[in-house]
């Protein structure tokens, strides 16, 4: 499903000159599998996903996405890969702060035509799986920022996309309510077959995976069992 | 240093009414303490710490701060307490956009009325304590989750605040980067006695602290002994 080859980033940086962020990256990940990347702050995971998520381009290298190489597709293929094949849970969680939780979590419902009765009845149904169905008209800011990380869930999950991207999904959690949050993931990738990749810093989030990719410093130090 | 009695807090509902996030609320912390918050998603525990840190006011009860009931100050008296008197880490960093880090984390030395040059310096010193002083002119899209994390814990540290309130500070940080952030407030706790007041969701964080409270559906649940 995922082809990274010799992928690396730079930033610019403030002063003049660039920074390599990401560097000589190769990665394949099959249909299915549940990958968890761990890494220091600053090593380079979020960067990694959002190029993913074709919400960002690479430097140098290749990534292919289901056969097809991200580089040479037009901007309405790419809009429609990221809004209806792939669910972004975002690291900072990127609500609409003047839309409700459940126009919120609608938006990819939106973008793949979906009319607006069958909308809400889904976007509903996908709060009430993260424990929100009862705030559905709430807008972000009168949630808690627990509560705002599962709407940025709950949307990912709209549209049933065949991969999804978990940047810290976990992080404003408490132990029971990640434990639910992670046993909703683990049954998607098991009876779904849905391609879960999750960035965490957490062991006991990592192990409900079947991979362990680590980073440091822009680089893959580790690629394999999930040994923690 | 702070004395709760019969506190509470409602928000109004998107439908209409009111619905109760803190209820009862009885607490009191002795100068030099290190407490630490618990407690599921949504049960209060930010909302709490804004009433504490002067950004939000209760509904109901009682708030004293260093001898002074904080609902019969004059906003001027207020600011200042907020500015200078108290260090906040917000679980969402508020870190201002346009802005450098480096005048980011000087932003209450500027409160303080500290000049240009001397700002300068001890942001830059407190940057420097967080691992981030070689991006002193970034700005905070420019960085990483975790290290956009850190500049909020900079920023709390300036001033020397004798309390410092501390919203899921290590939601965003790998496991040794927590370890160094845990490190300094326990130093800063122990030798300058600086008063700290953590929520966190992980028991390796809240071990740390001397005290735990834990909260349940706006209540305290659990008031003492950290054994987890
Ligand atoms: N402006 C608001 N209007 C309505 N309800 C609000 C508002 N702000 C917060 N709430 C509600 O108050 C409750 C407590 O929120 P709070 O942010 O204090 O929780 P928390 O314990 O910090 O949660 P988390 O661990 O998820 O950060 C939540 O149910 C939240 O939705
Ligand atoms: N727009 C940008 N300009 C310059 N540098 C950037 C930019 N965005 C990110 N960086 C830098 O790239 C590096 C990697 O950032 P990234 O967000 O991928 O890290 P991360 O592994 O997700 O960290 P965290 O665990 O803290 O979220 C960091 O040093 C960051 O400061
Ligand atoms: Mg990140
Ligand atoms: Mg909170």
């Amino acid at each position: 499903l995922i082809q990274v080859a010799r992928l690396g980033k730079d930033y610019p940086l403030v002063g003049g000159g660039v920074t390599p962020v990401l560097r000589d990256i190769d990665l394949s990940i099959a249909p299915g599998e549940f990958v968890a990347i761990m890494g220091p702050s600053g090593s380079g995971k979020s960067t990694f996903m959002n190029i993913l998520g074709c919400l960002d381009t690479p430097s140098v290298g290749v990534y292919h996405l289901a056969g097809q190489s991200v580089a040479t597709l037009d901007s309405d293929r790419l809009a429609e890969l990221r809004n209806r094949h792939i669910g972004f849970v975002f690291q900072g969680f990127n609500l609409l702060q003047r839309s409700s939780i459940v126009d919120n979590v609608g938006l990819p419902l939106l973008y793949a035509g979906v009319g607006k009765a069958e909308r809400r009845r889904q976007a509903q149904s996908l709060l009430e799986q993260v424990g929100l169905g009862h705030r559905a008209d709430a807008r972000p800011n009168q949630l808690s920022g627990g509560q705002q990380q599962r709407v940025a869930i709950a949307r990912a999950l709209a549209n049933q996309p065949p991969l999804i991207l978990a940047d810290e999904p976990t992080g404003n959690l408490d132990t029971q309510t990640s434990t639910e949050i992670m046993t909703l993931f683990r049954r998607l990738n098991a009876e779904q077959g849905i391609t879960l990749i999750l960035v965490t810093h957490e062991p006991d989030i990592a192990r409900y995976a079947r991979r362990l990719v680590r980073f440091k410093d822009g680089h893959i130090v580790h690629d394999g069992e999930v040994r923690l």
